[in-house]
């Protein structure tokens, strides 16, 4: 995350690699699944044996004896509806719930959050040289209407995308962040809104960043989790 | 420091099904009913009962007659490396395995038998001479060989290959299966399953595709060629010795506009990693040092600084020209569409579909409705009466706003969307239209430390 600071997000889970190297972001919307990006999966029935999710860690890089840290192993992955790119992960047993690990909630179907909303990006991606980098960094950003974002992006997105805001200083998503949440703040609720997408810059200024509309997909997520 | 599980080959899951009496499970640990299977004549293998611990010494391998491979997940199968493996170490005077036609095809003479070829090799426990087996009692460099039946020719040796000739490698190795197991310098490997001497991440459960068997070379970490972990605690690991395929590698399809799987196969020449940070040269070690040299990589084709994937990744990536980003991936390439052909459309959610499509956007097959296997049905035709849930035709039973659907035939995906689009010119109207209030019946909170409280 560039022009964010180190916070807490706590339905933000980083997946690992067998390496345990850190490579996307996901967000945790049942104990047992997590929900991410297409773009970092090989297919949509990769052997994900050896992949982990690791949740409770506000660290990059915990050391083994993190006591906050929960590593779940990947049990399955599930593709969305072809023009979501959004998976969804089940974990191999479910994660426990406590001040460090939470759920977020799912928002209702094909709700429209309103313009500036204020919303948060979290993950422990590149900082270009802003917040720090050990650590998971949170950065806060207004939904923007789609109607205002079209004219600024020329016409370049789609129902099933939203956006934030463009700011006077650079403030978004990067390398290593995707698959993360786009999470508001609706009724004293933190609703995941949005998933993180690869994009062709991090943060610019004066530019807003779209994400996937995770109200469009609510149906196939809720259908996911019950037929699975 | 050697295991004696070094000794033999595992089978996972496995039972070995004989006919004659079977013998009775002591309790031991497996290192322990390694060395004792490998210290007794008549043990050729050994069941290990990873539930009850039990150890139980067989006189008999899967090759033997009248027996049967059968899958048992309290088991695993150890079998002695001689018995199975078809290619020799060494002189291959361990060779037990089963051919019997001599290189130049002669079939060779029973060892009980002195004719056509009166020889002065008796039978014994610890020599192997079993029926008319190719084997090596006199430690013949030329490795197994036997009489042959053929009164002209007296003995022929039976062309059995060394195992580091016997399969060879293509680019680095990485799909190496062979049985070689040990490093170029001649030490024992030590075995994928075991942490001793040498503690290490390549657990084989853990990395299934890499077939990280026994302790045989392998190359899962994208190395030049393959290598092992030694029996020696003062050698880690070291590259074994196995030779290069000299025939044109399998054509694998590349691609250049997309990626497909891992995109260990694109060449295409993005540059620019998914935020658009330039890419390092492949030959260059500025600003960060690193082992992928093009000339050691060849079939990885790391030219320039291009996207590429020559480790098994998750997509193409590179080093970047940013001195504290040291990787990143290039997730802007677009993927291969993989979805097979539409044939059919739908109208609205497609709730009212009627056809006969009967495949996933996968091309997998659809499973009937009425079945229960592979997956137990929760939408089912007695359930959906109103819906013609015929066959295995998609249907959209639930109103899926995302289309017909169905169960299918492959274990690992429940339901799938059906490769079916909306029609032309049906236009589902625009969520964005309507943004009345709604009702969050749902909840995801965090406690936040209150500003206040933070002094």
């Amino acid at each position: 995350v560039v022009g964010g600071t180190p916070g807490n997000s706590p339905w933000t889970v980083s997946i690992r690699n067998r390496e345990g190297v850190h490579f996307c972001g996901g967000s945790l919307v049942k104990e047992q699944w997590v929900i991410s990006t297409r773009q970092c999966f090989s297919s949509c029935d990769a052997d994900l044996s050896g992949y982990e999710v690791w949740l409770g860690t506000l660290f990059k890089n915990p050391g083994p004896n993190d006591p906050d840290k929960q590593a779940i192993p990947i049990n399955k992955i599930v593709c969305g509806p072809s023009e979501s790119l959004l998976v969804m992960l089940k974990l191999e047993r479910p994660a426990i719930l406590n001040q460090r690990v939470a759920l977020i909630c799912l928002p209702p179907e094909r709700y429209i959050v309103p313009a500036n909303t204020q919303c948060e990006i979290a993950g422990w991606g590149d900082t270009q040289g802003t917040g720090n980098p050990n650590v998971l960094n949170v950065a806060k950003l207004p939904i923007m209407s789609n109607y205002e974002c079209k004219i600024l992006l020329r016409d370049r997105l789609k129902e099933s995308e939203l956006c934030t805001a463009a700011l006077r200083i650079s403030v978004g998503a990067c390398e290593g962040d995707f698959g993360g949440p786009l999470a508001c703040l609706t009724h004293d609720c933190w609703v995941l809104e949005g998933v993180i997408t690869p994009s062709r810059v991090c943060a610019s200024k004066d530019r807003p960043s779209t994400f996937i509309r995770v109200s469009l997909y609510v149906d196939w997520i809720n259908k996911v989790m019950k037929l699975s | 420091q050697r295991s004696p599980l070094n000794g033999f080959q595992r089978l996972k899951a496995t039972q070995l099904v004989y006919l004659s009496h079977q013998r009775e499970e002591l309790s031991m640990g497996v290192e322990e009913c390694a060395r004792q299977c490998a210290t007794l004549l008549d043990c050729r293998a050994f069941h290990y009962n990873w539930q009850s611990h039990g150890c139980q010494l067989l006189p008999l391998t899967q090759h033997s007659p009248q027996t049967q491979l059968q899958r048992n997940v309290h088991y695993d199968l150890y079998q002695k490396k001689g018995y199975v493996r078809n290619c020799i170490m060494g002189d291959g005077s361990d060779y037990r395995g089963t051919q019997s036609v001599t290189e130049k095809g002669k079939t060779c003479q029973a060892w009980r038998l002195k004719f056509p070829h009166d020889h002065r090799f008796p039978i014994l426990p610890h020599n192997g001479l079993e029926e008319n087996y190719c084997r090596n009692p006199d430690h013949d460099k030329r490795g197994p060989w036997c009489y042959t039946t053929d009164p002209a020719i007296r003995h022929q040796s039976c062309g059995i290959k060394k195992c580091e000739n016997a399969v060879c490698m293509s680019c680095n190795g990485e799909d190496y299966r062979g049985f070689v197991d040990q490093t170029e310098s001649g030490i024992e490997c030590q075995r994928w399953d075991l942490q001793h001497p040498h503690r290490h991440p390549f657990l084989p459960n853990k990395y299934p595709e890499k077939d990280l068997a026994d302790n045989y070379c392998r190359n899962p970490d994208s190395s030049e060629r393959p290598w092992c972990y030694t029996i020696d605690p003062a050698k880690e690991r070291e590259y074994c010795n196995i030779r290069k395929c000299t025939e044109k590698n399998r054509h694998l399809p590349t691609s250049t506009n997309c990626f497909r799987l891992k995109g260990e196969n694109y060449r295409g020449s993005v540059n620019v990693t998914t935020s658009g940070i330039p890419c390092q040269r492949w030959d260059s070690q500025t600003p960060h040092r690193h082992h992928f040299l093009p000339e050691k990589y060849e079939c990885k084709d790391l030219k320039e600084n291009y996207c590429r994937n020559p480790d098994g990744s998750e997509a193409p990536w590179c080093f970047t020209t940013l001195p504290n980003l040291r990787m990143a991936f290039c997730f802007q390439i677009k993927r291969c569409v993989d979805d097979v052909e539409v044939e059919d459309c739908y109208h609205g959610n497609g709730e009212e579909y009627q056809g006969t499509v009967s495949k996933t956007r996968k091309g997998i097959t659809c499973q009937k409705w009425k079945d229960q296997s592979p997956h137990r049905p929760q939408v089912f035709p007695i359930k959906f009466p109103t819906v013609r849930l015929e066959e295995n035709y998609c249907r959209n039973p639930d109103n899926d706003s995302h289309g017909p659907w169905c169960y299918t035939m492959d274990h690992n995906t429940q339901f799938d969307y059906c490769a079916i689009k909306p029609c032309a010119g049906d236009k589902k109207p625009s969520i964005l239209q309507n943004t009345e209030n709604v009702v969050f019946d749902q909840c995801g909170r965090r406690e936040d430390r209150a500003e206040s409280r933070l002094r």
